[in-house]
């Protein structure tokens, strides 16, 4: 059903952003209520990454797909770094991690229009 | 379909000052029957601005309103607009170098002096200063920080000890203000000169507890600045007028289209707001 | 019929390179074969920008489908300007016309993308 | 499912050089079980360039194979991925500073040096010279224009009148070599140091009717310019190995993957072709 694969890959770029966006606030609010935000944004985002083999992977598309599985991997893995670096005050490392986030964030957009595009032109 | 179809360029689009100036301006493209669309950079960025505009000029809008900076590359694609009888209106930071037909926005040296002055103030004349700014090369930026340097020139015992950019975020001014807190162990007082420096300076001087002996100078008047003011966690503010920026270019630009004359130069009112000015 | 929309949408970017292909291909060979394809692809591209108005501007995005149409007008204008230039032997008036045919086509591209967007989220 | 994904990035996504690297690696890879990704940007960009290899360690590959261009930027992502543990061979144009694993590709220096020998000889050891480069920052085509500069300097009677950018496109390989005649009207030889460099200035040279006083030296063996020396349309060119490089980098990959040794340095043949060496 295309509406649905097509909803899965728009859900997970904009999970992807909610991730990065909580990791904001909490880094600028120091504040644990934040940091929870935060580790609900990476868990909804993890249960999506879950669904893409089944849902979206084929033939025609599996590099492209494998390649975006493992993206989402690294901004998690990113994201993580700067949390954890971030509440020992270590803040040359979490900066540096910060600009890959940004940078992970915008490849998984990347791939999800082209994914969004390949569904198109099946 | 309405009558006049006019694109506005913010320096970044999801920035809570620019939202107020597309408020404002699409409120008086209500008033009057003109499309206000709202599109820019992501992420501050002078090459996607530039692009931005000149596909503006392609698509052949009526007026294109944008935030200038006063980069060569930019006032060339402004100059190509003009060329292309696109009329182009200035707001927030102008380019005076273009061939723009008006700027509507701060006086922004005489923003930054005030800043200076009022800080230098609060200080008793004696301060190390540490200035977290927008961006290096934007004018509205650059003008600020000439004020503010002006007013320091004039109190002897008052020092920049630093100045850093924070690309107009406030995790980054976070950063920097960490960096200089950490470098410059002397430094007591900060000015942010961009909407969202203050914010971030304030976040980082909380966390580290140092609010007692650091006072906060920041600019524009955002809910986030008003509340932080309120619980004392930022000193004083210089207030711009964002909404009518946005208001008053559309009107203007209405004007031009019918062909009337108008101030190349319009200045919106800035001043020194403390919480005691605060509803 | 969404199909429909989006097929006339991605007619028009190919259309666009194909008139940017020909028109280079004329400039490269300058055989008037070459010439006589660059005005048959002028020509179907400037049929496609006819329906728009019908097939795809409503109000939602009407400003973007304003937009678009006059885009395809600019890149038309221009590389008739680079052709007519071509034909006159005014390189200095070609090369610079061809850049910025090259950078409305890539904004015809952009805005193909942000209306097919447009569609999914309807 | 395939044993290994690499990911082969282009200087050019559609230049018909790179589309003869892709055909050998993904030869190769269906030999061996190796899926070969082939992604790069759409115009030579460096930037884009590096965002795809960016792009690519962060989809975590099994192996990047890389036009390398010895910048500062590329060599820092180069080493990124050796640091991710990716191994990384670069293809016709080295990146020797950077943790590189391999190079595979022509040896650029002697192909220029051997490109000026041929056209020094051709010309009687008599001729003014432009040359046509594909890009100014790339390390292949330096090392061709050092080569071929290092030729002439052993020919008193030769000068190059000027080199210009193509940015890898016949257009304006055709536009620089229009402004060389124009400028330099005694120029009677030209040398293009990419694939399709030469093409462009035969077209031009063609169309001004001058090719009776003007030799053209090209590279490559695309089809194209086979078909335009077997006319006369173009003297010489210096011929390559793109096939080869894209075949050997996907089995080197697996070697270095099976954690075999291998040769730092590989250099593919390069030699003068002429009319008559062509089938
Ligand atoms: O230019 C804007 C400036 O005026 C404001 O103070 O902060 C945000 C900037 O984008
Ligand atoms: O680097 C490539 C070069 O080796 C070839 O000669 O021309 C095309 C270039 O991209």
């Amino acid at each position: 059903d295309f509406l649905m694969r097509y909803y899965l890959l728009n859900d997970i770029s904009q999970k992807a952003n909610s991730v990065y966006e909580t990791l904001n606030d909490y880094m600028v609010e120091h504040d644990p209520k934040y940091y929870a935000d935060y580790l609900v944004a990476r868990k909804t985002l993890g249960e999506d990454q879950e669904k893409l083999s089944v849902v979206i992977k084929e033939q025609a598309n599996q590099l492209v797909v494998d390649n975006y599985i493992n993206m989402i991997t690294s901004f998690l893995d990113e994201s993580g770094i700067v949390s954890d670096a971030f509440q020992k005050q270590n803040i040359d490392v979490y900066s540096e991690h910060l600009s890959e986030v940004l940078k992970i964030k915008q490849y998984i957009l990347n791939t999800t229009l082209t994914l969004i595009n390949g569904e198109l032109t099946q | 379909e309405p009558q006049y179809h006019f694109i506005l360029i913010p320096e970044e689009m999801d920035n809570p000052y620019w939202h107020l100036v597309e408020k404002g301006a699409k409120a008086a493209g209500s008033e009057i029957g003109a499309a206000v669309e709202y599109s820019g950079p992501i992420q501050t960025n002078v090459e996607a601005h530039i692009n931005e505009i000149d596909t503006a000029i392609a698509s052949k809008v009526d007026g294109i309103i944008t935030q200038g900076i006063g980069s060569k590359n930019m006032t060339a694609i402004i100059n190509k607009a003009i060329q292309k009888g696109i009329p182009v209106i200035t707001i927030d930071s102008d380019d005076s170098d273009s061939r723009r037909n008006a700027y509507i926005g701060t006086d922004n040296y005489s923003a930054g002096y005030m800043a200076g002055k009022a800080l230098i103030k609060a200080m008793g004349g004696k301060a190390e200063v540490g200035v977290v700014t927008g961006n290096f090369e934007s004018a509205n930026e650059k003008e600020r920080v000439a004020g503010f340097k002006k007013a320091v020139a004039e109190a002897p015992h008052v020092h920049i000890a630093d100045i850093q950019e924070s690309h107009i975020t406030r995790v980054q001014a976070a950063e920097v203000a960490y960096n200089m807190v950490v470098k410059h162990p002397k430094i007591n007082a900060f000015f942010g000169t961009s909407a969202l420096d203050g914010i971030g300076i304030s976040a980082i001087v909380q966390q580290l507890d140092l609010k007692k002996g650091i006072f906060i100078m920041a600019f524009d008047t955002l809910d986030e600045t008003q509340n932080l003011m309120k619980k004392g966690y930022i000193d004083a503010t210089i207030s711009q007028e964002p909404y009518q920026m946005g208001y008053e270019s559309v009107n203007m630009m209405v004007d031009l289209l019918k062909g009337k004359q108008v101030k190349a130069v319009n200045h919106t009112r800035t001043q020194v707001i403390t919480a005691k000015d605060l509803p």
